[in-house]
Protein backbone atom coordinates (compact mmCIF):
# COMPACT_ATOMS: atom_id res chain seq x y z
CA UNK A 1 0.00 0.00 0.00
CA UNK A 2 1.74 3.18 -1.17
CA UNK A 3 0.37 6.62 -0.51
CA UNK A 4 1.78 9.91 -1.71
CA UNK A 5 1.04 11.49 1.64
CA UNK A 6 -0.60 10.69 4.94
CA UNK A 7 -3.92 12.34 4.15
CA UNK A 8 -4.47 10.03 1.20
CA UNK A 9 -4.74 6.91 3.36
CA UNK A 10 -8.37 5.73 3.49
CA UNK A 11 -9.81 5.20 6.95
CA UNK A 12 -10.65 1.61 6.08
CA UNK A 13 -6.93 0.78 5.99
CA UNK A 14 -6.26 2.13 9.45
CA UNK A 15 -6.73 -0.60 12.06
CA UNK A 16 -8.03 0.15 15.55
CA UNK A 17 -5.44 -2.11 17.12
CA UNK A 18 -2.18 -3.64 16.02
CA UNK A 19 -0.52 -6.93 16.71
CA UNK A 20 1.39 -5.90 19.82
CA UNK A 21 -1.16 -3.59 21.47
CA UNK A 22 -2.36 -6.45 23.69
CA UNK A 23 0.97 -6.36 25.53
CA UNK A 24 -0.13 -3.14 27.23
CA UNK A 25 -2.39 -5.27 29.44
CA UNK A 26 0.72 -6.79 31.03
CA UNK A 27 1.61 -3.59 32.87
CA UNK A 28 3.04 -4.37 36.30
CA UNK A 29 3.83 -8.02 35.64
CA UNK A 30 6.97 -9.27 37.33
CA UNK A 31 8.77 -12.52 38.08
CA UNK A 32 6.56 -15.11 39.75
CA UNK A 33 3.22 -13.96 38.37
CA UNK A 34 1.07 -15.71 35.79
CA UNK A 35 -0.85 -13.55 33.31
CA UNK A 36 -2.66 -14.07 30.04
CA UNK A 37 -0.46 -12.90 27.22
CA UNK A 38 2.96 -13.65 28.70
CA UNK A 39 3.33 -16.65 26.38
CA UNK A 40 2.91 -14.36 23.39
CA UNK A 41 5.33 -11.87 24.87
CA UNK A 42 7.92 -14.64 25.24
CA UNK A 43 7.59 -15.32 21.53
CA UNK A 44 8.16 -11.63 20.88
CA UNK A 45 11.36 -11.72 22.91
CA UNK A 46 12.50 -14.90 21.19
CA UNK A 47 11.85 -13.32 17.78
CA UNK A 48 14.27 -10.51 18.56
CA UNK A 49 16.86 -12.77 20.20
CA UNK A 50 16.25 -12.00 23.87
CA UNK A 51 15.22 -15.61 24.52
CA UNK A 52 17.40 -18.13 22.76
CA UNK A 53 16.04 -20.53 20.16
CA UNK A 54 16.13 -23.50 22.52
CA UNK A 55 13.77 -21.80 24.98
CA UNK A 56 10.40 -23.56 24.78
CA UNK A 57 8.46 -22.76 27.95
CA UNK A 58 5.75 -20.77 26.25
CA UNK A 59 3.43 -20.71 29.24
CA UNK A 60 1.94 -17.60 30.81
CA UNK A 61 4.37 -17.87 33.73
CA UNK A 62 6.81 -15.03 34.30
CA UNK A 63 10.03 -16.98 34.81
CA UNK A 64 13.70 -16.15 35.35
CA UNK A 65 14.43 -16.24 31.63
CA UNK A 66 11.75 -13.70 30.85
CA UNK A 67 13.02 -11.42 33.59
CA UNK A 68 16.53 -11.57 32.18
CA UNK A 69 15.22 -10.95 28.67
CA UNK A 70 13.33 -7.88 29.83
CA UNK A 71 16.34 -6.57 31.69
CA UNK A 72 18.51 -6.91 28.59
CA UNK A 73 15.84 -5.25 26.46
CA UNK A 74 15.60 -2.36 28.91
CA UNK A 75 19.36 -1.81 28.79
CA UNK A 76 19.36 -1.88 25.02
CA UNK A 77 16.64 0.73 24.83
CA UNK A 78 18.00 2.97 27.58
CA UNK A 79 15.21 2.18 30.02
CA UNK A 80 15.54 1.50 33.74
CA UNK A 81 16.67 -2.12 34.00
CA UNK A 82 14.00 -3.32 36.41
CA UNK A 83 13.28 -6.69 34.84
CA UNK A 84 9.59 -5.87 35.21
CA UNK A 85 6.97 -4.96 32.65
CA UNK A 86 6.56 -1.34 33.62
CA UNK A 87 4.74 1.23 31.52
CA UNK A 88 7.81 2.77 29.84
CA UNK A 89 9.00 -0.67 28.79
CA UNK A 90 5.64 -1.70 27.37
CA UNK A 91 5.31 1.61 25.59
CA UNK A 92 8.51 0.73 23.79
CA UNK A 93 7.71 -2.91 23.14
CA UNK A 94 4.59 -2.08 21.15
CA UNK A 95 6.35 0.30 18.78
CA UNK A 96 6.74 -0.79 15.16
CA UNK A 97 10.25 -1.96 14.49
CA UNK A 98 12.79 -3.66 12.26
CA UNK A 99 12.42 -7.42 12.13
CA UNK A 100 16.15 -8.06 12.54
CA UNK A 101 17.04 -9.35 16.02
CA UNK A 102 18.82 -7.20 18.61
CA UNK A 103 20.54 -10.22 20.11
CA UNK A 104 22.24 -12.80 17.87
CA UNK A 105 23.28 -16.19 19.26
CA UNK A 106 22.86 -14.88 22.77
CA UNK A 107 25.10 -11.86 22.24
CA UNK A 108 23.71 -8.37 22.11
CA UNK A 109 25.67 -5.88 20.13
CA UNK A 110 23.53 -3.09 21.48
CA UNK A 111 24.05 -1.38 24.81
CA UNK A 112 23.57 -4.45 27.02
CA UNK A 113 26.41 -6.18 25.21
CA UNK A 114 28.93 -3.44 25.91
CA UNK A 115 31.56 -4.54 28.44
CA UNK A 116 30.54 -2.01 31.06
CA UNK A 117 27.00 -3.34 31.08
CA UNK A 118 27.50 -7.08 31.14
CA UNK A 119 27.35 -7.12 34.91
CA UNK A 120 24.22 -5.07 35.30
CA UNK A 121 22.47 -6.95 32.50
CA UNK A 122 22.64 -10.15 34.49
CA UNK A 123 22.36 -8.93 38.03
CA UNK A 124 19.57 -7.84 40.29
CA UNK A 125 21.95 -5.56 42.19
CA UNK A 126 21.24 -1.94 41.42
CA UNK A 127 24.39 -0.04 40.52
CA UNK A 128 24.76 3.69 40.17
CA UNK A 129 27.07 5.66 37.95
CA UNK A 130 29.85 7.43 39.80
CA UNK B 1 26.70 1.32 16.50
CA UNK B 2 27.26 -2.36 16.10
CA UNK B 3 28.00 -4.98 13.51
CA UNK B 4 26.72 -8.44 12.77
CA UNK B 5 28.70 -11.31 14.35
CA UNK B 6 32.08 -11.66 12.61
CA UNK B 7 31.61 -8.22 11.06
CA UNK B 8 30.58 -9.24 7.53
CA UNK B 9 31.00 -6.49 4.93
CA UNK B 10 31.15 -6.17 1.18
CA UNK B 11 34.66 -7.05 -0.04
CA UNK B 12 37.11 -4.16 -0.41
CA UNK B 13 37.07 -4.41 -4.20
CA UNK B 14 33.29 -4.21 -4.38
CA UNK B 15 32.49 -0.55 -3.98
CA UNK B 16 30.03 -0.34 -6.87
CA UNK B 17 26.95 -2.21 -5.73
CA UNK B 18 23.85 -2.76 -7.83
CA UNK B 19 20.29 -3.00 -6.59
CA UNK B 20 17.04 -4.14 -8.14
CA UNK B 21 13.36 -4.36 -7.30
CA UNK B 22 11.27 -7.51 -7.37
CA UNK B 23 9.61 -7.28 -10.80
CA UNK B 24 6.28 -8.63 -9.50
CA UNK B 25 5.94 -5.60 -7.23
CA UNK B 26 5.72 -3.30 -10.27
CA UNK B 27 6.89 -0.31 -8.27
CA UNK B 28 6.41 3.16 -9.67
CA UNK B 29 9.32 5.46 -10.42
CA UNK B 30 8.25 7.56 -7.46
CA UNK B 31 8.65 4.64 -5.07
CA UNK B 32 11.95 3.67 -6.67
CA UNK B 33 13.10 7.23 -6.21
CA UNK B 34 12.60 6.92 -2.46
CA UNK B 35 15.07 4.03 -2.38
CA UNK B 36 17.52 5.94 -4.56
CA UNK B 37 17.51 8.76 -2.02
CA UNK B 38 17.99 6.29 0.81
CA UNK B 39 21.01 4.73 -0.90
CA UNK B 40 22.41 8.19 -1.53
CA UNK B 41 22.53 8.89 2.20
CA UNK B 42 24.96 6.02 2.69
CA UNK B 43 27.03 6.73 -0.41
CA UNK B 44 27.56 10.32 0.74
CA UNK B 45 29.63 9.14 3.67
CA UNK B 46 31.36 6.06 2.23
CA UNK B 47 33.21 5.13 -0.98
CA UNK B 48 30.25 2.90 -1.93
CA UNK B 49 28.03 3.68 -4.91
CA UNK B 50 24.64 2.18 -5.69
CA UNK B 51 23.18 1.76 -9.16
CA UNK B 52 19.79 0.39 -10.08
CA UNK B 53 19.74 -2.55 -12.46
CA UNK B 54 16.83 -4.32 -14.11
CA UNK B 55 18.36 -7.73 -13.48
CA UNK B 56 16.80 -8.69 -10.16
CA UNK B 57 18.65 -11.95 -9.64
CA UNK B 58 21.91 -10.49 -10.89
CA UNK B 59 21.82 -7.55 -8.50
CA UNK B 60 23.89 -7.34 -5.34
CA UNK B 61 20.95 -5.94 -3.38
CA UNK B 62 17.44 -7.25 -4.04
CA UNK B 63 14.44 -5.32 -2.75
CA UNK B 64 10.96 -6.77 -2.48
CA UNK B 65 7.63 -6.18 -0.76
CA UNK B 66 5.99 -9.28 0.67
CA UNK B 67 3.03 -10.14 2.87
CA UNK B 68 3.00 -12.75 5.62
CA UNK B 69 5.12 -15.85 5.10
CA UNK B 70 7.45 -15.25 2.18
CA UNK B 71 9.79 -18.18 2.50
CA UNK B 72 12.72 -16.92 4.54
CA UNK B 73 11.48 -18.09 7.93
CA UNK B 74 10.68 -14.52 9.02
CA UNK B 75 7.01 -13.96 8.11
CA UNK B 76 5.58 -10.48 8.20
CA UNK B 77 2.74 -9.76 10.58
CA UNK B 78 0.36 -7.30 8.94
CA UNK B 79 -0.01 -3.63 9.75
CA UNK B 80 2.76 -2.32 12.04
CA UNK B 81 4.61 -4.85 14.22
CA UNK B 82 7.67 -5.69 12.15
CA UNK B 83 8.06 -3.40 9.14
CA UNK B 84 10.98 -4.87 7.22
CA UNK B 85 14.15 -6.88 7.56
CA UNK B 86 17.41 -7.19 5.68
CA UNK B 87 20.28 -9.64 5.60
CA UNK B 88 23.93 -9.04 6.32
CA UNK B 89 26.55 -8.93 3.52
CA UNK B 90 26.86 -10.50 1.08
CA UNK B 91 23.27 -11.84 1.10
CA UNK B 92 21.79 -8.56 -0.11
CA UNK B 93 18.16 -9.42 0.55
CA UNK B 94 15.91 -6.56 1.65
CA UNK B 95 12.27 -7.39 2.40
CA UNK B 96 9.51 -4.96 3.34
CA UNK B 97 6.06 -5.76 4.71
CA UNK B 98 3.61 -5.21 1.88
CA UNK B 99 0.73 -4.79 4.32
CA UNK B 100 2.02 -1.52 5.76
CA UNK B 101 0.64 1.83 4.72
CA UNK B 102 3.82 3.21 3.18
CA UNK B 103 3.96 6.99 2.87
CA UNK B 104 6.10 8.48 0.14
CA UNK B 105 6.43 12.18 0.88
CA UNK B 106 7.38 11.82 4.55
CA UNK B 107 5.34 14.83 5.62
CA UNK B 108 3.67 13.95 8.89
CA UNK B 109 3.21 17.47 10.13
CA UNK B 110 -0.32 18.43 11.10
CA UNK B 111 -1.45 14.84 11.20
CA UNK B 112 -2.46 12.72 14.14
CA UNK B 113 -0.45 9.58 14.85
CA UNK B 114 -1.79 6.79 12.71
CA UNK B 115 -0.79 3.52 11.16
CA UNK B 116 1.41 4.95 8.46
CA UNK B 117 5.12 4.39 7.97
CA UNK B 118 7.61 6.61 6.20
CA UNK B 119 9.16 4.48 3.47
CA UNK B 120 12.43 6.35 3.20
CA UNK B 121 13.07 6.10 6.96
CA UNK B 122 12.74 2.33 6.88
CA UNK B 123 14.75 2.07 3.66
CA UNK B 124 17.70 3.99 5.12
CA UNK B 125 17.68 1.72 8.20
CA UNK B 126 17.54 -1.53 6.26
CA UNK B 127 20.29 -0.46 3.86
CA UNK B 128 22.44 -0.10 6.96
CA UNK B 129 21.89 -3.81 7.59
CA UNK B 130 22.64 -4.67 3.95
CA UNK B 131 26.00 -2.95 4.39
CA UNK B 132 26.84 -4.69 7.67
CA UNK B 133 25.53 -2.54 10.51
CA UNK B 134 23.57 -4.03 13.39
CA UNK B 135 21.23 -2.22 15.73
CA UNK B 136 22.27 0.73 17.84
CA UNK B 137 21.10 1.85 21.27
CA UNK B 138 21.52 5.49 20.27
CA UNK B 139 17.99 6.76 19.88
CA UNK B 140 18.84 9.35 17.25
CA UNK B 141 20.67 6.82 15.12
CA UNK B 142 19.13 5.46 11.96
CA UNK B 143 20.10 1.99 13.20
CA UNK B 144 17.94 2.27 16.34
CA UNK B 145 15.50 -0.64 15.95
CA UNK B 146 12.13 1.07 16.49
CA UNK B 147 10.30 3.89 14.79
CA UNK B 148 6.94 5.31 15.76
CA UNK B 149 4.28 5.35 13.10
CA UNK B 150 3.91 8.77 11.56
CA UNK B 151 7.57 9.58 12.11
CA UNK B 152 10.28 10.50 9.63
CA UNK B 153 13.96 9.82 10.41
CA UNK B 154 16.26 9.77 7.41
CA UNK B 155 19.41 11.66 8.40
CA UNK B 156 22.40 9.57 9.37
CA UNK B 157 23.50 10.31 12.91
CA UNK B 158 27.11 10.55 13.98
CA UNK B 159 26.77 7.05 15.42
CA UNK B 160 25.71 5.64 12.04
CA UNK B 161 28.50 7.43 10.20
CA UNK B 162 31.15 6.21 12.61
CA UNK B 163 29.88 2.66 12.25
CA UNK B 164 29.75 2.56 8.47
CA UNK B 165 33.07 4.35 8.09
CA UNK B 166 34.68 1.81 10.40
CA UNK B 167 33.66 -0.83 7.85
CA UNK B 168 34.29 1.01 4.58
CA UNK B 169 36.16 4.20 5.27
CA UNK B 170 34.98 7.64 4.30
CA UNK B 171 33.89 9.06 0.97
CA UNK B 172 36.77 11.30 -0.15
CA UNK B 173 34.19 13.96 -0.95
CA UNK B 174 32.50 13.75 2.43
CA UNK B 175 32.92 17.07 4.15
CA UNK B 176 31.03 16.35 7.34
CA UNK B 177 32.66 16.69 10.70
CA UNK B 178 35.19 13.99 11.43
CA UNK B 179 33.22 11.54 13.55
CA UNK B 180 36.36 10.32 15.25
CA UNK B 181 36.66 13.71 16.87
CA UNK B 182 33.33 13.32 18.60
CA UNK B 183 33.54 11.28 21.79
CA UNK B 184 31.44 8.17 21.80
CA UNK B 185 28.70 8.09 24.36
CA UNK B 186 29.92 6.50 27.55
CA UNK B 187 27.24 4.36 29.08
CA UNK B 188 26.91 4.23 32.82
CA UNK B 189 26.10 0.94 34.50
CA UNK B 190 22.86 1.84 36.23
CA UNK B 191 20.50 1.04 33.44
CA UNK B 192 19.19 4.57 33.78
CA UNK B 193 18.47 6.60 30.67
Amino acid sequence: HFFPNITSIPASLIPNTTIWDAFNALDGCRKGVKADGLAKLKKYFQLFGYLNNSYDNFSDDFDDYLEKAIRTYQLNFNLYATGELDAPTLKHIVLPRCGNPDVVNGTSTMRSGKPSNRYSANSTIHTVAH
Amino acid sequence: YSFFPNRPRWPPGRTRLTYAFLPENQLSDVVKGVFARAFERWSEVTPLTFTETSSFYGADLRIGFFSGDHGDGEPFDGVLGTLAHAFSPPAGRFHLDGDENWVIDGDFLNSSPMSAVDLESVAVHEIGHLLGLGHSSVEDAIMYPTISSGTRKVELANDDIMGIQELYGSNPSYNGSDPTLTPRTEWDTSGAP
